[in-house]
């Protein structure tokens, strides 16, 4: 990983090789397991990074949901290397890795991802082929089992929001749900990065009722909020995703809450449509080094509010 | 399959007012393809809130001119979306 540039997007080969390299270089710190494959075969690289000890309790963080939010994988490789590198040097850090070990998944959505380095920069869905319609791919965070395709999402496979023909029909959601369900107890924060708006959500975005925790989430994602602020003074809103943003169905925050998560929150990086999806390079550093503000805030309150 | 190239697709920003403004861009989104950005999609569009979409060149004059019918103001985020794509890739250090 040594000369790998975190401040450039890097297509899936740079990435996968990048798990590999990571963790190689880093033994006693990050570990790589594979939790499936997607649905044209590519390997779900899933990285374990903190210190290795029993009885730790873990956060899972996943990237790239949607193919052609760039900066969202983007994240999740910078998160590692700053974890790595920062591991014996920042006390916050290194007491974050002794005591609570971090699932990233780099990349959710990986076919997506390769379509739009290849073909169409503006992919959104999984790539997989629908029964009895020539559109292609579901829209993975429409397809957990979460009020599914209740509302905010549609039954037609040619739209953007997909939700599928049944929860979990994506083998990409699937293995997340699986991986998640299996360790389920260790697990106390989901966070899963998206672009673009700038908010921080968190449950319910497939109900306009609000989560019996809703007060202890709301000055949570202020506080994190405040923290992500406090570099370049980018301005987040937060809420839960319904009142936030509007209604969707299916989405993962809400299904990790529901089966227990209690510390489950959406992030939607830079920018508020200055670039959209198509945020220059020139803005991931910034860009990750104020979200790892606000993530590393969560995870301190998660290792002290288990 | 030829890569999808972006050549003069805009994305525009509306901020419906009312229903009838919803109602105006659900109908526009009927009739002209339109890739949403923000919210994820026309069911979710609703007064005040802004809605960001994307639309190919062939069609972007039709729908500025749409729009100005209609009075609704607009904004034209990306004016084209190739050549900010070209300069998303903005670290020298490739």
């Amino acid at each position: 990983a040594i000369g790998y540039n975190y401040e450039k997007y890097n297509n899936w080969d740079m990435i996968a090789a990048w798990t590999a390299s990571i963790a190689a270089e880093n033994p006693e710190l990050v570990s790589r397991s594979q939790i499936g494959t997607s649905y044209e075969g590519r390997p779900m690289y899933l990285l374990k990074v903190g210190k290795s000890g029993s009885n730790k309790n873990a956060i899972f963080m996943d990237c790239g949901f949607h193919a052609r939010e760039w900066i969202s994988p983007a994240f999740c490789q910078w998160f590692v290397k700053e974890a790595v590198n920062n591991y014996g040097i920042d006390s916050e850090i290194t007491n974050l890795l002794n005591n609570l070990d971090f699932y990233i998944l780099p990349v959710l959505n990986i076919d997506g991802y390769v379509y739009t380095w290849t073909n169409n920069r503006m992919w959104r869905k999984t790539r997989s082929k629908n029964a009895n319609s020539s559109c292609i791919g579901t829209d993975p965070n429409r397809n957990f089992n979460a009020g599914w395709c209740t509302v905010g999402a549609s039954n037609r496979p040619c739209d953007d929001t997909y939700c599928g023909p049944a929860p979990e029909s994506e083998k990409e959601t699937k293995a997340l749900a699986d991986f998640i369900r299996s360790k389920h107890s260790v697990i106390k924060a989901y966070l899963t990065i998206h672009s673009y708006s700038q908010m921080l959500l968190f449950p319910y975005s497939y109900k306009n009722s609000v989560t019996k925790d809703h007060t202890e989430l709301n000055s949570l994602a202020k506080a994190a909020v405040s923290q992500l602020n406090s570099l370049y003074n980018t301005r987040y809103t937060y809420g839960s995703g319904a009142a936030t943003i509007y209604l969707a169905a299916g989405g993962s925050d809400d299904w990790a809450y529901d089966l227990g998560i209690k510390y489950s929150f959406t992030f939607e990086l830079r920018d508020t449509g200055r670039y959209g999806f198509v945020l220059p390079e020139s803005q991931i550093q910034p860009t990750c080094q104020e979200t790892f503000l606000a993530v590393k805030y969560i995870s301190n309150y998660v290792l002290n509010n288990p | 399959v030829q890569p999808h190239t972006f050549h003069g697709e805009k994305v525009f920003r509306v901020i419906p007012q009312n229903e009838e403004e919803v109602e105006f861009i659900k109908s526009l989104a009927t009739n002209i393809q339109v890739d949403f950005w923000f919210p994820d999609s026309v069911t979710q569009i609703r007064p005040a809130l802004q809605v960001d979409f994307r639309v190919e060149f062939h069609q972007a004059l039709d729908v500025q001119s749409l729009l100005a019918q209609k009075g609704m103001k607009y904004e034209v985020l990306i004016d084209n979306l190739e050549v900010a794509l070209e300069r998303e890739f903005d670290n020298n250090a490739r």
